[in-house]
């Protein structure tokens, strides 16, 4: 799963 | 992730490969700006920097190490492929875009959401990938024609942040802490270079084709 990190966009 | 992200990176992973087609099947970089490859490879870089620090997801990681290879393989190809480089526009390609390294650095020191070493260089990438296309399309406009190669290349990163804007909008009435304004900012900049540069392209191939009819 998509840790929300700072940026999780490219 | 939603649809939207999810195509804008498709459609900017494609854009890389027509490129790398385009290299590697004509042997040739006729049209293309290496300014431009390089600024691209120092934007993937500086943004990636979280590589190995931030694990978001494997897509996420994956993703990141196809651009930076990609983007440092068309570099590569274009200053050391023996039968590349000679076809590269040297003294077409003349923009000095070491100025506009040093523009976006220095406004990443002063514009970033956080002062840390990671989160400058991801400003310093975010605002350097908006004028990154800059000497491509000096490029374009001085060598007249645009072939279709390049100019499906152009179109392929035109729509890879037309997406991504939509993402955004998509992001911002899904989820409630969602704030990311330098990245939106700086991305309806590119944005609209890529506008402008549609404009350009577009009616130069009118004026062709009308010329071409007459």
């Amino acid at each position: 799963s998509e840790k929300d990190a700072a940026h999780d966009e490219l | 992730m939603n649809i939207f992200r999810f195509a804008g990176d498709m459609t900017h992973l494609i854009s890389i490969l027509i490129l790398l087609l385009k290299i590697y099947a004509t042997k040739s970089c006729a049209g293309i700006s290496l300014k431009t490859q390089e600024l691209y490879a120092l934007v993937f870089l500086t943004r990636y920097l979280d590589l190995f620090t931030d694990y978001v997801s494997l897509y996420n990681s994956v993703m990141k190490i196809v651009f930076i290879a990609s983007s440092l393989a068309i570099v590569w190809c274009m200053r050391r492929h023996p039968l590349v480089r000679r076809s590269y526009d040297k003294d077409l390609d003349t923009f000095r875009h070491q100025y506009v390294v040093l523009a976006c650095f220095v406004l990443a020191l002063v514009l970033h959401e956080r002062f840390t070493f990671q989160e400058v260089f991801w400003a310093f990438s975010i605002y350097l990938e908006a004028v990154a296309i800059l000497p491509q399309l000096v490029l374009l406009q001085r060598s007249g024609n645009v072939d279709n190669l390049t100019g499906q290349y152009v179109l392929f990163l035109g729509a890879y942040r037309g997406l991504y804007i939509i993402n955004w909008i998509y992001r911002y009435f899904t989820e409630d802490h969602f704030a990311r304004w330098i990245a939106c900012v700086s991305g309806l900049i590119q944005t609209a270079l890529y506008a402008d540069f549609f404009y350009y392209y577009y009616l130069s191939r009118i004026k062709q084709d009308t010329i071409m009819r007459l």
